[in-house]
């Protein structure tokens, strides 16, 4: 899960 | 944040703005898909579960409230208070053929195996062919009102301007998300013909029709 990015876009 | 998604964030509300304008003042929804309609509700009730669990800013938070009311409201428009004019005889695209293969690939294709994170893949997929109905409605039609034409435009133009958006974060902020690029690409490429005729007829002041 380091690798993990939070989907920031709509 | 970059000017390329905000413009296209702006496509986007500006589109679904259309859309509850189109049926509000004309008292009707004729010419819209319904399958499409409720796709999109699908798309933006399983993308936006995260904000329950994850607050990003106030910005993205409102814009997915409105995304997700308006895509109910637009659903209670088209199937309670303007059933009558609802044109199912020429929405006939079965929906099962996206949602069940789009469901498959989203298990199989995704970022991470968690249902947060499968649910989120899958509304990528199913928003990039959640457009087929309409566009299958306005072929067998063979014309659209210019005001759904606008709306169908301006929804196009928003995930057109997000390749941009991640054309610019791939090189100024090194982010790059192939999932929702790839699908990005295909949701745009749909909407080519229609970008064309759009440009060609409407933009000229005339009605979209299809060539014979």
């Amino acid at each position: 899960m380091e690798e993990e990015q939070e989907h920031d876009e709509l | 944040m970059n000017v390329f998604r905000l413009t296209g964030d702006i496509a986007h509300l500006l589109a679904i703005i259309l859309l509850l304008m189109k049926i509000w003042k004309t008292r009707s929804c004729a010419g819209v898909s319904g399958k499409s309609q409720m796709m999109f509700a699908l798309v933006f009730t399983t993308r936006y579960l995260d904000l329950i669990t994850n607050f990003i800013s106030l910005y993205n938070t409102t814009m997915k409230m409105i995304f997700i009311a308006s895509s109910y409201g637009t659903l209670y428009l088209m199937f309670l208070k303007f059933r009558a004019t609802y044109d199912s005889n020429h929405d006939t695209f079965r929906m099962e053929f996206l949602v069940v293969p789009v469901a498959g690939l989203s298990f199989l294709v995704n970022h991470d195996f968690s249902p947060l994170e499968i649910l989120w893949t899958f509304s990528i997929y199913l928003e990039s062919v959640a457009i087929l109905p309409q566009l299958f409605m306005i072929s067998k039609t063979g014309e659209a009102e210019t005001i759904t034409s606008h709306y169908l435009f301006a929804l196009g133009s928003y995930r057109a301007l997000y390749i941009l958006n991640w054309v610019y974060r791939f090189y100024f902020e090194g982010f790059f998300d192939l999932i929702a690029v790839v699908a990005g690409c295909v949701q745009t490429v749909l909407y080519c013909d229609f970008f064309y005729l759009y440009i060609t007829k409407v933009w000229k002041g005339k009605k979209l029709t299809l060539p014979a």
